[in-house]
């Protein structure tokens, strides 16, 4: 039996609304269902066979494609990088950037690196004391100057220090800052012109929805960005949102965020997701 | 854009002489893709589109109305029926628990409401209730000195209600007393039991949800646990100023049966907007 439009509409329709729930935004689900739709249409199926399952394998290896480009494998990268790593981390507000830069401090000690964090949110009210709190917990240096002043300057103190005293990694912290504010996105390219970071971490959190995809976009063609990390996937979130900024930025998933405290890092499997989804 | 196919859709149905069902889920078609797009809740989308695909084809448009007029009416009178009027806020002594999502905006938003009273002739007092995250004293102490608001906190004591009561006493002689809380969502039992204790000692008059814009479909479910376990009476919607429609946030005020108080639009204490139902629907269509 040969497969027609008609007989998938039905369970491609089932499917793009379980990716609408699951927090994939709708250009993107649209885009996804469309190519399953394209491979499937004139197919040969076994009589007898379900067309359901049959679309539902088809979008796990579509989504798989999507999650599977450019895998980073950070331990491998971190073994491989010349010494110090200067890791950047940019994101809207709120997303859980200062506290996944303390989560990867604790996952870089625990792996015998040492440790620079640089206070690079020179804006908001707490965000240095926030910062040295981490460092004070986790025993790790904090670069930092009085708020109101230059985050590139911050960084690139915080890279002279662990220069000089022989540090593995600085981890630079930024400003939460919508994409939609040019200034400040301009702002983010100027510290990336400064200090030249190795890694360009995008953070943003699995509660998002469609705005993922706007932001994720808008971060990427700021300045490209080295990979995700996706926060806040233990909200229950069924992590849809993952799908998007893969696929908008073709970068990796590098970490998950599940949880607020320090050990609550864990290196993103697509499987995971599939799971999640279909699971 | 969306925003544009659901404008071609509709500058159809205007050419037209009378609606037939092709036209009318055309439109509709278009209406639920605004939607999902805007972060509105999968099955509230469906919900939504059914009644206006049923009243576009049933009802006849008033006198003097054209199709296309009455169509856009049936789906602003829809989604009005969903986030209803702005609450209504009461100038008068209150105390306010703040509630929400990790990073959703309750500290910044803290100050925005306390600047808000203290302009109205308020003395207003913030308490900061958040004995959990790393610099939320701080980041509290710091934007209410900036604003000369009276401030309570405690680094030293890790025990969330017991500051919130003692802050409570120290606030007393202030009219308007602001509580604000740690992150939280619906899976952290101990959290959420932390937010009912909280609760037991302030029990506030006001328990708003402070939401993300950008909150996706996870949306209506939070604020279901967040209205089960200590009653939410209205919801802040925050960081407007991007481009998040807050369709999540709508879901989950339909979810409560509650309504928007305020809308944050920036991050200093000045960005706080009264929430105007038709401005937020007529950006959230895009
Ligand atoms: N449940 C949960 N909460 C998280 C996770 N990551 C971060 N958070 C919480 O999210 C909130 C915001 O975290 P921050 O690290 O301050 O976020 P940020 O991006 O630095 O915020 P800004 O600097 O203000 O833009 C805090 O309450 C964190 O504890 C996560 O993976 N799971
Ligand atoms: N652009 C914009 N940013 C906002 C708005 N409201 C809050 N923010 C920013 O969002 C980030 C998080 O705000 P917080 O007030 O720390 O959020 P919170 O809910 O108290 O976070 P937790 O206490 O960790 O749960 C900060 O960077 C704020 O400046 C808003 O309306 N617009
Ligand atoms: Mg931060
Ligand atoms: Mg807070």
């Amino acid at each position: 039996v040969i497969l027609d439009e008609k007989d998938l509409q039905e369970p491609l329709w089932a499917l793009e609304m379980a990716l609408l729930e699951s927090d994939v935004a709708l250009p993107v689900a649209e885009e996804i269902v469309t190519s399953i739709r394209q491979e499937l249409v004139g197919q040969k199926k076994k009589i007898g066979s379900d067309t359901g399952q049959l679309a539902e394998g088809a979008l796990k290896n579509a989504i798989l494609k999507v999650l599977s480009r450019n895998l980073m494998d950070f331990d491998q990268f971190m073994k491989e990088s010349s010494k110090p790593v200067k890791i950047l981390f940019v994101g809207v507000n709120g997303t859980g950037k200062t506290t996944s830069i303390a989560k990867v401090a604790k996952y870089l000690k625990d792996r015998g690196y040492s440790v620079v964090m640089a206070a690079g949110d020179t804006f908001r009210a707490g965000a240095v004391e926030q910062m040295e709190v981490h460092g004070a917990r986790l025993d790790v240096k904090v670069v930092k100057h009085k708020t109101g002043g230059d985050p590139a300057a911050v960084i690139f103190d915080a890279v002279e220090y662990a220069k000089a005293h022989n540090k593995d990694v600085v981890l630079a912290d930024t400003a939460g800052r919508l994409h939609t504010n040019i200034n400040l996105m301009d702002q983010m390219r100027k510290i990336v012109r400064v200090t030249k970071p190795d890694l360009m971490i995008f953070v943003d959190e699995a509660i998002a929805g469609n705005d993922a995809v706007e932001r994720a976009r808008l971060f990427n063609q700021s300045v490209p960005i080295s990979g995700t990390i996706l926060t806040k996937t233990d909200a229950d979130a069924k992590g849809g949102s993952a799908i998007s900024i893969a696929h908008i930025t073709g970068k990796p998933i590098i970490f998950l965020g599940v949880g607020q405290d320090y050990p609550d890092l864990v290196k993103f499997e697509p499987e995971w997701l599939l799971d999640r989804l279909f699971g | 854009s969306l925003g544009g196919s659901l404008r071609d859709a509709l500058k159809k149905i205007a050419s037209a002489s009378r609606l037939d069902k092709t036209l009318v889920d055309e439109t509709v078609r278009e209406i639920q893709r605004a939607l999902l797009s805007a972060d509105v809740n999968v099955k509230l989308v469906m919900n939504i589109s059914n009644r206006i695909r049923d009243r576009a084809l049933s009802e006849k448009p008033p006198a003097g109305m054209n199709p296309r007029e009455h169509v856009i009416n049936i789906v602003y009178q829809e989604l009005i029926n969903l986030v209803g009027r702005s609450s209504d806020v009461a100038l008068k002594k209150q105390t306010i628990m703040l509630i929400g999502l990790q990073g959703s905006g309750k500290t910044t938003t803290a100050a925005k409401l306390a600047t808000f009273f203290q302009r109205k002739g308020l003395r207003t007092a913030v308490i900061c209730a958040d004995t959990f995250r790393a610099g939320a004293y701080d980041q509290l102490k710091a934007l209410c000195e900036r604003q000369g608001i009276f401030f309570y906190g405690d680094k030293g004591n890790p025990d969330a209600p017991s500051v919130a009561r003692i802050g409570l006493e120290a606030a007393k002689r202030y009219d308007v007393k602001i509580v604000d809380t740690a992150g939280r969502h619906a899976l952290e039992s101990d959290l959420i039991q932390e937010m009912k204790d909280i609760h037991a000692v302030v029990n506030a008059d006001h328990k708003l949800l402070v939401m993300d814009a950008a909150l996706g479909q996870q949306a209506s479910e939070q604020a279901r646990a967040f209205n089960e376990a200590v009653g939410i009476t209205g919801v802040i919607i925050t960081k407007l100023d991007g481009t998040a429609k807050g369709g999540g946030a709508m879901s989950a005020v339909a979810e409560t049966k509650s309504s928007v108080a305020f809308i944050g639009v920036g991050e200093t204490p000045n960005d706080l907007e009264r929430f105007e139902a038709d401005r937020f629907i007529s950006r959230l269509l895009g």
